[in-house]
């Protein structure tokens, strides 16, 4: 709103154009600039601080917290499609429940990728926090039953699973992982606690039609959003918010563990602007 | 989809003759909502808009009996026009092994589309070399030797601790004493905005001179696509692209918005996880998808 000097079509052409260029999408950016049309803004600054409190309010029912298990372990199963940043993510989730003083063990359920458990396994030894695994090509199901009798053993504080990346449109993959579900549920009450959907910013409006899936499937619980650190604005989560009321709980803002921070709908909101 | 939308709009035209400016703006509004729904960057609708306008105020449209048709017409050659050629021609170097060095964001597919590759290649008669030049991420060069070792094709690797420059520089020699007659370079995945990694690549192009420089990109890339283009266009003067998770419901519109702006051509689609997941790009079939 630089050099602006009236709000006119021009200036709210120009929000829409920021809105849309992040991603928010046509049809939510329409609904936020047609609310704050009746805000009737008198100036730039003030139309853009309209359209932030906007937002903010989509985002603030959305802001949350992980679900913790208050007595017992609590389990979280970590869900996405492909190279969106799960296992990485974990890595920073289990730094930081170690930094809280929690006993953490990580459950290696990518059993499919070249690599995978490797990847979490050299994670583990970097946090240094427990691993379970089996074999490359073993049952994900398997690996998750091993981890819950492993957890109620040793009385654990967290276990985090990771899983395979999967496109949500693959049925066969998708039932795969609401066994693995099955599997936490009927192993230990309340679990899974979080199932945790893994979204990278850079997605476009397919964000939306993988949170509807995965949470069809899995019953998603809250939302992580990654690689904010890039030019990617993410602002699917807004959409995302908007029509499917999910929490949006992290970011992640880097490839360090240090770089996982939690959500705040009014810093995101004004970041867009940026 | 699109073609529905724009016979819903001529529905309701019951004259013959002159479409008003009214209808045209109706039929427009309809495209650029379809290219914002299916990713295309908005900045690229606005110029795409511009061009189907043109025409859509021309004879072709109005002298039509099936107006909408005609106009569901118009865009679809629009955009096959922008799309480019089918191919998936690689470009050999003219002397030496020749290399092809794959780039991209993180989690886009390189380390996959890389064996994908090499398979592509080996079937039809080179001696491909992988080369693991990811440093940084944890078991990146496992990754690749574990996809070679299924493929039965070799990986070079100086383990994490060497310098990926190194590693290529080290790689060309290695594949001249050795025979293979092409290079496959995996780099780490990278952001635009970090500009000592994009410079690493070009201290990598500078000691490899690679035949091709591909830019892998997810599918489901929404606005972002641009600057991401851009970027490595700019850094590295990219050759082609390569579009990966096409077997998902991406629609896609990354692929206009990186052929409006660079003109760089997308050589192959990734279609899968497994190794024989790769096709050629073609361009009529990407048009549909975009327009739904
Ligand atoms: N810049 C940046 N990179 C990230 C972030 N999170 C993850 N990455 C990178 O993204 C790439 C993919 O991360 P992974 O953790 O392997 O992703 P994944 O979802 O487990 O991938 P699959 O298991 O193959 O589906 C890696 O290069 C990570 O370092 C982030 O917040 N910022
Ligand atoms: N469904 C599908 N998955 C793909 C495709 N290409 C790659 N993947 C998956 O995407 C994820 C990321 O692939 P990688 O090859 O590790 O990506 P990368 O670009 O090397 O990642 P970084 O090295 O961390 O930047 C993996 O789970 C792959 O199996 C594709 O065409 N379709
Ligand atoms: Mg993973
Ligand atoms: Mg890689």
């Amino acid at each position: 709103t630089i050099g602006r000097t009236k709000v006119d079509e021009e200036l709210y052409q120009e929000m829409e154009d920021i809105l849309i260029g992040a991603d928010v999408g046509v049809t939510t950016t329409l609904k936020i600039i047609e609310q704050v049309r009746e805000k009737r803004p008198q100036e730039p600054t003030q139309l853009k601080d309209f359209i932030v409190e906007e937002i903010s309010l989509i985002l603030k029912h959305e802001e949350g917290k992980l679900n913790m298990s208050e007595e017992s372990p609590t389990v979280i199963m970590v869900v996405g499609v492909n190279g969106t940043g799960k296992t990485t993510t974990i890595a920073k989730l289990a730094a930081r429940f170690k930094a809280e003083g929690k006993s953490v063990l990580l459950a290696a359920a990518d059993t499919f990728r070249a690599a995978a458990i490797e990847q979490l396994e050299i994670w583990a030894n970097r946090v240094n926090v427990s691993l379970i695994k089996h074999q490359p090509g073993a049952d994900p199901g398997a690996v998750t039953y091993d981890a819950i009798q492993s957890i109620k053993a040793r009385n654990t504080d967290v276990l985090i699973v990771d899983t395979a990346g999967r496109l949500h449109t693959k049925s066969n993959l998708m039932n795969e992982l609401a066994k693995v579900r099955r599997v936490c549920q009927a192993q230990l009450p309340g679990a899974p606690h979080e199932v945790l959907l893994i979204l990278d910013a850079t997605c476009g409006q397919n964000g939306l039609l993988q949170a509807k899936q995965f949470t069809e499937t899995v019953g998603v619980t809250g939302l992580a959003l990654t690689k904010l650190d890039g030019t990617a604005k993410g602002g699917i989560v807004i959409a995302i918010s908007d029509q499917l009321s999910l929490p949006v709980k992290l970011i992640g803002c880097g490839e360090t563990l240090e770089d996982l921070i939690d959500f705040s709908g009014a810093d995101f909101s004004r970041a867009l602007f940026e | 989809s699109l073609s529905e939308k724009l016979s819903a709009v001529f529905k309701n035209l019951r004259r013959k003759g002159k479409l008003s400016a009214k209808d045209i703006a109706l039929t427009l509004r309809e495209i650029r909502l379809a290219l914002l729904e299916a990713d295309v960057n908005f900045k690229v609708v606005k110029e795409f808009i511009r061009r189907i306008k043109e025409r859509a105020e021309g004879k072709e449209v109005l002298e039509s009996l099936t107006p909408a048709q005609q106009v569901v017409k118009i865009v679809h050659e629009e955009l096959i026009g922008i799309m480019g050629e089918s191919s998936n021609q690689l470009e050999r170097a003219a002397q030496g092994p020749t290399v092809i060095m794959l780039v991209g964001l993180q989690g886009s597919g390189k380390t996959t589309t890389v064996a994908k590759l090499a398979k592509h290649l080996s079937g039809n008669g080179q001696n491909p070399l992988m080369v693991a030049a990811d440093t940084y991420r944890p078991a990146a060069i496992h990754q690749l030797n574990v996809l070679g070792e299924n493929l039965k094709l070799p990986v070079f690797d100086m383990g994490a601790e060497a310098d990926p420059v190194d590693i290529v520089n080290a790689s060309v020699s290695r594949a001249k004493s050795a025979n293979y007659d092409t290079i496959i370079l995996d780099t780490a995945g990278r952001l635009t905005c970090d500009t000592e990694m994009m410079a690493e690549l070009s201290r990598m192009k500078e000691k490899t001179s690679p035949a091709e420089i591909l830019l892998v990109l997810d599918a489901m890339t929404g606005q972002d696509a641009v600057n991401t283009a851009e970027a490595f266009h700019r850094e590295l003067n990219i050759s082609g692209v390569i579009l990966t998770k096409l077997d998902g419901d991406a629609r896609g519109g990354a692929a206009l918005s990186i052929r409006m702006v660079t003109g760089c051509p997308i050589k192959f689609v990734g279609v899968g996880e497994k190794i024989e997941a790769l096709e050629p790009f073609y361009p009529d079939r990407m048009a549909g998808r975009i327009l739904g």
